[in-house]
């Protein structure tokens, strides 16, 4: 997961999720 | 709830998912190639994986929007992601290409022939992503079925590194039910049509495996400056 923090971050901080 | 059970649509705004796919879809970003670069094949790869970068960014924050992915864990959104980000990004070049002839619109500002291809050193790349638009534009793949099946490929992206399979799977499912259930209604004609616009996805999975080949080997010549969820992503296949 370290190596992967960028998209780690950016998926935690988009906005507004939608569930079904 | 289920679509199916209410009475006759007249319509293509009923398909809920496919509306929340619509609206999610990303703007369409320029590719702005640096003027002070010398014309060259850096200055076309500086310019694609710039622009392959920014689009990045828009497609994770896309992905949070589709209906069920952000009830998956964190870890599986980062797997689905890791396997798909390529075939996601070459989806839209292709549907932004579906007008034109021979020629790639990775943005509107940057559209590219087998000539500036090849000189990009990319012509191979560049005959397999027209191979693709070839086959959507001889079925007229509408925007509704663009994004559906962006969706679809994003979800059957066959990470092996996925924690709960049976979320996954749900999330797959209403994906699927989704693109058949508007085939259902706008392309009632077709029984089939769903089942051919899925049949693309073998291709899309190769042309993709392709490009991250090649960009890696980009990456090793080091000649190319790449931004860091570009190269995060490339390390990640």
């Amino acid at each position: 997961k370290e190596k992967h923090k960028i998209l780690h971050r950016l998926l935690q901080n988009s906005s507004s999720p939608v569930d079904l | 709830q289920h679509h199916r059970n209410r009475s006759p649509r007249s319509s293509k705004d009923e398909n809920k998912v496919v509306n929340l796919l619509l609206e999610a879809e990303p703007e369409r970003v320029c590719a702005m190639p640096d003027p002070a670069l010398p014309d060259g094949d850096i200055k076309a790869l500086t310019t694609l994986c710039d622009l392959a970068d920014r689009e990045l960014m828009l497609n994770i924050s896309w992905a949070k929007h589709l209906p069920g992915f952000s009830s998956l864990c964190l870890s599986d959104q980062m797997s689905l992601l890791q396997s798909a980000w390529m075939e996601i990004l070459i989806l839209r070049v292709v549907f932004r290409s579906l007008p034109c002839e021979d020629r790639l619109v990775f943005a509107d500002d940057y559209v590219m022939d087998a000539e500036q291809a090849k000189s990009a050193g990319l012509l191979e790349l560049h005959l397999a992503i027209l191979q693709l638009v070839r086959r959507y534009r001889s079925m007229g793949l509408e925007r509704e079925e663009f994004v559906t099946l962006k969706a679809i490929a994003l979800a059957n992206s066959d990470s092996m590194h996925i924690e709960d399979v049976e979320a996954v799977q749900v999330l797959q499912d209403s994906l699927h039910e989704a693109l058949l259930d508007y085939e259902s209604v706008v392309h009632a004609e077709d029984p089939r049509r769903a089942g051919k616009l899925i049949m693309t996805l073998p291709l899309l999975r190769q042309t993709s495996a392709k490009a991250v080949r090649h960009f890696c080997s980009i990456k090793q010549d080091g000649r190319v400056p790449m931004h860091k969820l570009f190269l995060e992503l490339l390390e990640a296949n």
